[in-house]
């Protein structure tokens, strides 16, 4: 149950403009989705590709792709560009027959020869929109085993293969292969891979907009969950996914691996290498070649790169922290939460007194790093607190200060867009201990919260 | 939670990863804030696309159509000072208050719950023979930090505060992190302990810690206000 979309290659927010005519095909009134417009252009063979206005539920199809002349991409808020796959790839698939990519030299660097060229290889071949020959780019209109070829522009040589990769050849994997971004889009039993972005024939978890980082594109072979190697979801409704047969990059060793820690781990700890080998709770780990009390597909030798040695917490498939599978029959995995995270903030050049309210130091970075932004500016954020509104905390230039009191410390508004403030390298001087909160209770005030019903066991019967 | 039973927590929200599975918890703070435990998320950088929480629902896997589900993307985390382990995150849209969903309060700042108030924890994660798949409430009793340090040699911080060890297995375990410790004040919940990761479970005998939410209302406050 294969889609039209999957001979197509999408970019998303995507307009393609072409330079010399204003406007190609008028905008056709699609009620259905972007696979009715693929079934539309890919009956065409005068058209490359097609825009697809999510708003208007039209499409515009278009002769041209981003690799003809005068043409050029740009953002769309409204429009997605679907190219067809053989145009626009940079290998070819099986002989490489469909291949209408723009190289135009051979494997020797010869420059083409044109198609509705006679000279100075005369030759039997009439372009046409059927055979897709071109110009003087590379094709293979006889089938020819070595893929697409062309006749030169040197007399002494007929003709010669152009060299064009196969897509399976083009790209190789490291370890398990989560950073493949190859082209391959077929399984190793050579079945066509669903898109991800469609949710047919098989319904999954993997929408490409909630694994940005996994580069879940079109239907191409991928690894987002930590498998052994990539796989995809077939166009087979009998089978609902399959590994891919790619090519390993021959040593285990990944040559840009996240640095690897032993005492602490950095963001999500897959590169933590400590010998940690209980739960949080303590609870014992199970060792990774065991398949008891829990059964599992982590094979130490299956994933030489992910170092699953005895049964120290590991986080070989992208999870929020190491973890392990546990030997409480009850509890499947658990997460390690004991080993402390690597600090992220830079050291602290300063120190201050109580809150630091009086601080007049010069430090302006936040304890992330981050250079602070001016009292006076007005962007990245838009202050509270300024020169003028808070004379007495003198807030110069972009010094740390502590305008509010706040009981943390120093602060400051932070050129990070993302981050309107943040707490500042600093840290309180030793010969100032902190004043104990351990009084007695004072009065509690409150506003309208925290009232809730209590009768579970109808609550329960009710939602059930 | 351990030693608990089937309950009810309006303020209690599910932490969703990519794939949809529960792997902490969280308390709604603000209509669009949630306050959870800074070792549940990878970096206070990291895109959070995917992340979500549920709320409104007493079951680990509530059906989608599940009446008052809420599941709403989270769009920022902001983390707190650096003694704080605790990180606020900032949903995409506020969520809808009712029967289901309500806000707990926050303490006043600085504020110490007497030794004896009446509190409790929720969560649906290790339930140790009770059905981790609905919300899970445990009572416990706190302590003053001073009665605390004996048992805990001295380790326990102002910045934390603990509830009375029971004779029998009660407490917050895997999969409750960042969960609230709630107590009963003047006829009100208010949010006064985040369950933290703590080096044993439910160990009878033994006190647990929790983060000390009164410290770090400043922070709080002036996030949601900036």
């Amino acid at each position: 149950q294969r889609s039209p979309l999957n001979d197509f290659q999408v970019l998303r927010g995507t307009e393609l403009q072409h330079l010399l005519h204003e406007v190609a095909g008028s905008w056709q009134k699609v009620v259905g989705d972007a696979e009715e417009c693929a079934k539309h252009c890919g009956a065409r063979l005068d058209c490359r590709a097609f825009h697809y206005n999510m708003s208007s539920l039209s499409c515009q199809l278009l002769p041209w792709t981003q690799h003809s002349p005068h043409t050029r991409l740009r953002r769309s808020a409204s429009c997605d560009l679907f190219q067809k796959k053989d145009y626009v790839r940079t290998c070819i698939m099986d002989n490489g027959v469909r291949y209408r990519g723009i190289v135009a030299k051979t494997v020797d660097g010869l420059l083409c020869q044109s198609w509705n060229h006679k000279f100075p290889n005369d030759h039997k071949y009439k372009p046409t929109l059927r055979n897709g020959l071109e110009e003087n780019f590379c094709r293979n209109p006889d089938g020819d085993l070595g893929g697409p070829w062309c006749y030169t522009t040197d007399p002494t040589v007929r003709f010669q293969s152009c060299g064009i990769k196969s897509c399976r050849e083009a790209a190789c994997i490291w370890c398990n292969g989560e950073d493949y971004r190859g082209s391959v889009d077929h399984t190793e039993s050579g079945r066509e891979c669903q898109r991800w972005d469609l949710q047919h024939p098989h319904v999954h978890p993997f929408e490409p907009d909630k694994f940005l980082d996994k580069d879940l594109d079109d239907n191409y072979c991928r690894n987002p969950d930590g498998s052994e190697r990539p796989w995809c979801y077939t166009t087979d409704p009998k089978l609902e996914r399959e590994f891919c047969n790619l090519p390993r990059c021959g040593s285990e060793v990944q040559p840009h691996q996240e640095a690897t820690t032993f005492h602490c781990f950095r963001g999500k700890g897959e590169g933590y290498r400590g010998t940690a080998n209980t739960t949080t709770a303590g609870v014992p780990c199970q060792r990774w070649e065991a398949q008891s009390p829990h059964q599992h597909r982590f094979l130490p030798e299956k994933y030489a790169c992910k170092d699953l040695r005895e049964n120290f917490c590991r986080n070989p498939d992208g999870s929020e922290a190491p973890w392990c599978f546990t030997t409480r029959p009850g509890m499947r995995v658990a997460f390690c939460y004991q080993i402390p995270r690597c600090t992220e903030e830079v050291g602290t050049e300063d120190c201050y007194n109580g809150s630091g309210e009086q601080y007049r130091g010069s430090v302006n970075k936040t304890r992330k790093g981050v250079p602070c932004q001016h009292w006076s500016a007005e962007t990245p954020h838009k202050p509270q607190f300024t020169p003028t509104s808070a004379p007495y905390a003198q807030l110069k230039e972009n010094f740390c200060r502590n305008p509010d009191g706040d009981s943390h410390g120093p602060w400051c508004y932070t050129t990070d867009p993302g981050t309107s403030f943040d707490y500042c390298a600093l840290r309180r001087c030793n010969d100032d201990p902190p004043v104990s909160i351990l009084d007695p209770p004072d009065q509690v005030e409150f506003e309208k919260c925290g009232k809730k019903l209590d009768r579970p066991h109808q609550w329960l019967s009710k939602l059930r | 939670i351990v030693g608990g039973h089937p309950g009810n927590s309006p303020w209690t929200v599910s932490l969703r990863n990519r794939q949809g599975q529960h792997f902490c918890s969280g308390s709604l703070v603000k209509e669009q804030w949630v306050l959870t435990a800074r070792q549940c998320f990878p970096s206070c950088h990291a895109p959070l696309t995917g992340y979500e929480v549920w709320l409104g629902t007493m079951f680990q896997n509530p059906q989608p159509e599940e009446p008052g589900l809420q599941q709403i993307p989270v769009a920022k985390i902001v983390c707190g000072p650096s003694d704080s382990q605790l990180v606020l995150l900032k949903l995409e849209r506020p969520v809808t208050l009712n029967l289901r969903v309500a806000l707990i309060c926050l303490p006043p700042e600085r504020y110490v719950v007497p030794p004896a108030t009446m509190c409790e924890i929720t969560g649906w994660g290790e339930a140790r023979g009770l059905s981790h798949r609905v919300l899970n409430v445990a009572s416990l009793n706190v302590i003053s930090n001073q009665e605390c340090n004996i048992k805990h040699r001295g380790r326990v911080r102002e910045n934390e505060m603990c509830t009375r060890a029971l004779m029998v297995p009660v407490g917050a375990c895997e999969g409750d992190y960042g969960g609230p410790l709630a107590c009963f004040t003047h006829d009100c919940w208010v949010l006064e302990g985040i369950i933290i990761p703590n080096r044993v479970c439910a160990r009878p005998g033994w006190p647990a810690i929790f983060l000390r939410v009164s410290v770090f209302v400043d922070w709080i406050h002036k996030v949601i206000q900036l």
